[in-house]
């Protein structure tokens, strides 16, 4: 979308096919470019350098026009209850998170609640101490909902801050793994009245349309609070959450952009809007 | 679905005989929605419709389909043909052992996925050894030997603190010593832009010369994938690869990205988290599913 001295058909093509290679959907795409068009011959803008800053502000006011902040009750512990398919980074994200809440004081829980896949607990238990952190683990294969009933009434009994629950991931159209997740939320909002304050949906960058019945599909389960988008220091421009801000309302709290400890960002819109079209 | 929009489209138009270049127009911007919507990738889908145009228009709609039922044909033939036959072997050495190498992102699936091709091979007569090459995510040692344990195959490790290069060539000595005829190589998550990572991957293959290079791609996967496709083909070579998580609901067009941009061939689909879903990639399925 370089190199247009004036408005022209073909200058609205390439902004929509630039919006399709970020993955922000096909629709999606045809709609904010249509909404553009509009919008500029009715305020008679002249140049494309214009339109292409009123399509970011477009994209920015959909995304939220600033950081929102983590949920926190006003009694402790704050439960936050980490969601996702496989392989997206859950449990990297809670190591990362972890550290940056135990910057800001906070007194942490983990709670190893993938009981299911080979060396998740290990996997979570380097993050603990890396951090420096509790982690609160059951046996290999036991139920998550027991475990994650442990970690709260063990957040409560030590006057925890923070409880923070990884589990396994599961695929969104798996309906016994749906029913499990449903099951621990369950569990969870039992044991502690207002808990989960925060139910993080974990989200990859690279991962296309599919994004959206992740999003719809946990929403349904287990309720979404926040999203965390992760891989960003990699190609791909996870465009596909503007789709889901704009449909489901769920505010993106966080970005992943590596694999170590300080390596999650607050998502700051305007940013991510630059940074889509790099 | 594509069929029924096709449908509507042609019901505006004219009947049966011959497919006129309107009509062609008229079901492309349909088709190449529904490949969008399905994540293939957008400059794949340029290329790959104006091949069906060029087919598509002049041909003569059979007694026994609709145009809208010729065109879908016409597509599904294109889809399919572009994604090769059923390529679901390995390439063994004549002198064994032969290597075998999983590489990709982070996160796609290639740790499992060792444990699934271990599991397979072995049912076909081989006496595999898993290699644990990614010596920097947190238990992911621990984690190639737990799926060695439970499938009963040996994991050949040396720790964190040597470099992959030093591993995978001391494997190569341990197979030959202790008859495993196949060794199949895990590696940690990258990113194609990460010089000093894709170089080690390099390393690796300038010292052992494994005899497969296989490219791990999560099937969910959207534009970005022919980034990743192609950085690994022209920088360390690959040689097929594996779509996991195909037993999730993505329409998977990743896979019909991949193949036109590297012309390699998927060769295995990984269909669940168990070491026994592991299945041939059948091309004619994938076409179908990515149509929708
Ligand atoms: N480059 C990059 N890699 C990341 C990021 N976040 C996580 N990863 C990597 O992605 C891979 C998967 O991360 P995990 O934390 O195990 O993902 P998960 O969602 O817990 O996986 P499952 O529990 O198996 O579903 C690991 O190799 C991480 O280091 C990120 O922001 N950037
Ligand atoms: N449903 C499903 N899950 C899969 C499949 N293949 C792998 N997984 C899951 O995806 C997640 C990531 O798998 P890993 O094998 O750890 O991925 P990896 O590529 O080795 O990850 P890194 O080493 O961090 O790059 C795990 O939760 C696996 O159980 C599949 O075919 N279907
Ligand atoms: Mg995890
Ligand atoms: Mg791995």
């Amino acid at each position: 979308v370089t190199g247009y001295k004036k408005l022209e058909p073909e200058f609205y093509d390439d902004l929509e096919a630039v919006l399709i290679q970020a993955d922000v959907g096909v629709h999606t795409a045809m709609d904010l470019v249509e909404k553009i068009r509009c919008k500029a011959e009715k305020d008679k803008l002249e140049t494309p350098d214009k339109v292409k800053e009123l399509l970011k502000e477009e994209i920015a006011k959909i995304l939220g026009e600033d950081t929102v902040p983590l949920n926190i009750p006003s009694e402790s512990p704050a439960v936050y209850l980490v969601v996702g398919v496989n392989g997206v980074g859950k449990t990297t994200t809670i190591g990362k998170l972890a550290y940056k809440l135990k910057l800001e004081g906070k007194k942490i829980l983990l709670v190893a609640g993938d009981t299911f896949r080979a060396a998740a607990i290990d996997q979570l238990e380097i993050w603990a101490n890396r951090v420096g952190v509790e982690m609160l683990k059951h046996q290999e294969g036991s139920d998550p909902a027991a475990v994650a009933y442990d970690g709260i009434q063990a957040a409560k009994a030590r006057c925890t801050d923070v409880v923070i629950i990884d589990t396994a991931g599961r695929l969104h159209n798996k309906s016994n793994l749906m029913e499990e997740i449903k099951k621990v939320r369950r569990v969870i909002e039992r044991e502690l009245p207002g808990a989960p304050h925060e139910v993080l949906l974990v989200l990859d960058a690279t991962t296309g349309q599919n994004a959206i019945a992740q999003a719809n599909l946990f929403k349904e389960a287990t309720g979404v609070t926040s999203i965390a988008i992760t891989k960003l220091d990699g190609t791909a421009k996870g465009g596909v959450i503007i789709g889901i801000c704009s449909q489901l309302d769920i505010p993106v709290k966080f970005i992943g952009i590596g694999e170590k400890i300080d390596d999650l960002k607050e998502f700051e819109p305007h940013d991510f809007v630059e940074a889509l079209f790099a | 679905s594509l069929a029924d929009k096709l449908q509507e489209t042609f019901k505006k138009l004219r009947g049966k005989g011959k497919l006129s270049e309107n009509d062609v127009n008229e079901a492309m911007r349909e088709v190449r929605v529904a490949l969008l919507e399905a994540d293939v990738n957008f400059k794949v889908v340029k290329d790959f419709i104006s091949r069906v145009k060029e087919r598509a228009v002049g041909v003569e709609v059979m007694e026994s389909l609709t145009p809208a039922q010729q065109v879908i044909k016409i597509v599904n033939e294109e889809l399919t043909n572009l994604m090769g036959g059923v390529q679901s072997k390995i390439n063994f050495s004549s002198r064994p052992p032969t290597i075998i190498m999983l590489v990709g992102l982070q996160g796609a699936g290639k740790t499992t996925t060792c444990g699934k091709l271990a599991n397979l091979l072995r049912k076909q007569g081989k006496r595999p050894l898993l290699v644990a090459g990614d010596i920097y995510r947190p238990a992911a040692i621990k984690q190639l030997q737990v799926l060695g344990q439970q499938l009963n195959i040996p994991v050949f490790s040396m720790g964190n603190q040597k470099s992959p290069v030093d591993i995978v060539q001391a494997s190569v000595e341990h197979a030959k010593n202790f008859g495993n005829d196949t060794i199949i190589v895990d590696t940690a998550g990258r990113l194609h832009i990460n010089e000093e990572l894709m170089g080690e991957l390099i390393s690796i293959k300038d010292r052992v010369k494994p005899h497969e290079i296989l490219l791990v791609v999560d099937a969910m996967t959207g534009q970005d994938v022919v980034n990743v496709a192609e950085s690994f083909h022209s920088k360390l070579g690959i040689d097929g690869l594996v779509l996991t998580k195909l037993d999730g609901d993505t329409r998977g067009g990743a896979a019909l990205s991949v193949k036109a941009v590297t012309g390699c061939p998927i060769k295995f689909a990984g269909m669940g988290e168990k070491l026994d879903a592991l299945e041939p990639f059948y091309p004619e399925r994938m076409a179908s599913r990515i149509l929708g």
